[in-house]
């Protein structure tokens, strides 16, 4: 454990927090994609099977329960909260996701570290986390103007994957047979995904302007 | 890769 990875944690938790938060005070989930919601919740519940059985260490155990427990919460808002869920943009949050799932769950079962039922979920939920973003970049897209929680979630999120990288580089560097490198790849295409929206992110934050995304 | 080995990051 080193203090890149606790931060990534750290900052993933208050990603979903903000999010939380913004629904819950605000009474409206407007400019959020329910598909990445729930491509998450598919990430973490895939990924988290071994809830049952590593007991690695309680840091870990905790987070995986707080991640389920906090996005469920999330889509709970959005599918059934009676406020919330008219609020919800439907009409632009229409990316399929199976485009996502279906490639994600075949090259797991090709590309995979060990051919068993929990090591494929597993690698299908790195792969799956790495593109899980697409459909909330896209609404973002389509909808142009982002208000600021929103915002700042996002770029609580890459912030997340940007201290998993330098995790992976101090690990790297002091564990002697530390090497990982479908999770490498795939965090390295996932925070790739965000750099975009980050170009535009700062320079709003820089201008102190509202985040607006180019057509 | 060895055999039972865990994934201990998230």
């Amino acid at each position: 454990m080193n203090i890149f990875r606790v931060s990534a944690d750290i900052l993933h938790l208050l990603s979903i927090l903000v999010l939380l938060l913004k629904i819950h005070a605000t009474k409206s989930c407007a400019g959020i994609s329910l598909k990445t919601q729930e491509l998450y919740l598919a990430v973490f519940v895939t990924r988290y099977l071994d809830l049952f059985w590593n007991f690695h260490s309680l840091y870990n155990s905790v987070f995986k329960v707080v991640y389920i427990a906090t996005s469920s919460m999330i889509i709970w808002y959005m599918k059934r909260h009676r406020g919330v869920k008219q609020t919800y943009d439907k009409d632009h949050d229409t990316f399929r996701y199976l485009f996502l799932i279906v490639p994600c769950a075949v090259l797991a079962l090709i590309v995979n570290g060990r051919f068993s039922l929990f090591e494929i979920l597993w690698t299908f939920s790195i792969y799956l986390e790495a593109v899980a973003i697409l459909p909330q970049l896209v609404l973002l897209q389509r909808t142009k103007n982002v208000d600021n929680l929103t915002g700042n979630y996002v770029f609580l999120l890459g912030l997340y994957r940007a201290f998993y990288i330098l995790n992976w580089i101090y690990r790297y560097a002091t564990e002697p047979h530390y090497s990982a490198w479908i999770v490498w790849l795939s965090g390295l295409v996932q925070t790739g995904l965000y750099l975009d929206f980050f170009y535009y992110y700062l320079q709003a934050w820089k201008q102190s302007k509202k985040l607006q995304l180019p057509s | 890769e060895e055999d039972g080995e865990e994934h201990d990051e998230l």
